[in-house]
């Protein structure tokens, strides 16, 4: 994981800094003091790289715990892992704000699209009913004029 | 630069979430 | 040309260059800083050996060399694991959506298509509200239409009253025994006269 491979790509470098940093090149540098003083330039040399070594690797775990970075490596692992089969490159922020916002909300335009047809089908559906009833009430109405208009017409 | 691209990054990352709240609030109140 | 890798900035909430900058900088500074340990320790050591030829400015020299040297290394190294961890650590590879993206993903809509969908919500909502309109005038009309109903059928139940008045007193056909009643009442008005007259 990204976690186990950061730790390793610096322990590495640590290693390569100090194996760089060798006790021959620091005695041949301190030469005319290393033939004064051989152990004490060797105990000089050891506790320089332990220093050394020990507060690097501090630094880092300072760090990590900084940019929560185990966390991150972790989840961005599992991320990776779930996009093994895309094959193709994924979509990439555009650069138009309102275009990749625009993405984000179709969802709910989606929804509220099907919500109006929704209703719109059941408000026609319930005005087709009452319009049937409109009618068969105003034919009601004419039928009991029609009635009102024979009784008036026999009495008349 | 870098704070550019942190902070861009960081509204592509938090804004669509909060239009989403807005907008998902409008179609809310627009279906009541 | 820098690629500012703004969609791991966006995962990270950092550039992946800043933390390697922060990485850099600590390491050099710890580099520099053991160093001048390393020197001033030697410069004490010096001070306790008792007429020692070595000067200061010698150790001070030796000292730059060799951190001259561990420089040239460091920066070598330094640039070959920054390389490393840009490439295989700090990376979002090419074929990965982060989770919030995840939607476009499933919804590639362009600004056109949005336009589109936007256009037919708006239609939507105007034919609803035409619906609505629509059934507000049938609903007041059936309403209309009960009260009328009630009137009609209540003139209707007034003449059932009349042909019930009429069937009460035996009066099958009223307009039969209306011109039957007529001719009596012409008969009657007649036989009036007469008795006036004879009664004259």
């Amino acid at each position: 994981g990204r976690a186990q491979l950061f730790d390793t790509v610096v322990d590495t470098f640590l290693q390569k800094l100090v194996a760089a940093g060798s006790y021959q090149r620091f005695a041949s540098c301190y030469r005319r003091f290393y033939k004064l003083q051989p152990e004490l330039t060797r105990g000089i040399y050891e506790q320089f790289i332990s220093q050394l070594q020990a507060s690097i690797k501090e630094e880092i775990q300072e760090i990590k715990q900084e940019g929560n970075l185990e966390m991150l490596f972790n989840s961005l692992d599992k991320i990776v892992e779930e996009a093994k089969t895309q094959e193709e490159p994924a979509w990439r922020p555009s650069g138009v704000p309102e275009e990749d916002a625009g993405s984000a909300l179709a969802p709910y335009l989606l929804k509220h699209r099907a919500y109006l047809q929704r209703i719109l089908r059941e408000k026609q559906e319930e005005n087709r009913q009452a319009a049937e009833a409109v009618l068969a009430g105003r034919g009601r109405i004419t039928e009991l004029q029609q009635l009102i208009a024979a009784h008036q017409q026999a009495w008349q | 630069f870098d704070e550019l691209i942190v902070e861009t990054a960081t509204k592509r990352k938090q804004w669509p979430k909060k239009i989403l709240r807005h907008a998902v609030q409008t179609y809310k109140a627009e279906q009541e | 040309s820098v690629n500012p890798m703004v969609y791991e900035a966006q995962f990270f909430g950092f550039t992946p260059q800043t933390c390697m900058l922060r990485v850099y900088i600590a390491f050099q500074d710890y580099l520099f800083e053991t160093m001048q340990v390393v020197d001033s320790v030697i410069l004490k050591k010096l001070d306790a050996i008792p007429n020692c030829k070595i000067s200061p400015s010698e150790i001070r020299k030796s000292t730059e060399k060799f951190l001259l040297f561990m420089k040239e290394h460091f920066e070598k190294l330094f640039g070959k694991m920054e390389e490393v961890l840009l490439q295989l650590v700090l990376n979002i590879p090419k074929n990965v959506l982060l989770p919030e993206d995840k939607v476009q993903e499933q919804y590639p809509y362009s600004k056109e298509q949005l336009q589109a969908l936007q256009e037919e919500i708006q239609q939507l909502q105007q034919q609803y509200r035409a619906e609505a309109a629509a059934g507000q005038a049938l609903r007041a009309e059936l309403e209309e239409q009960k009260a009328v109903q009630a009137e009609l059928e209540k003139i209707l139940q007034w003449f059932d009253g009349l042909d019930n008045i009429c069937r009460e007193h035996g009066i099958s056909n009223f307009k039969e025994s209306f011109a039957f009643l007529t001719q009596n009442s012409k008969k009657l008005q007649e036989l009036l006269k007469d008795v006036e007259v004879k009664s004259k």
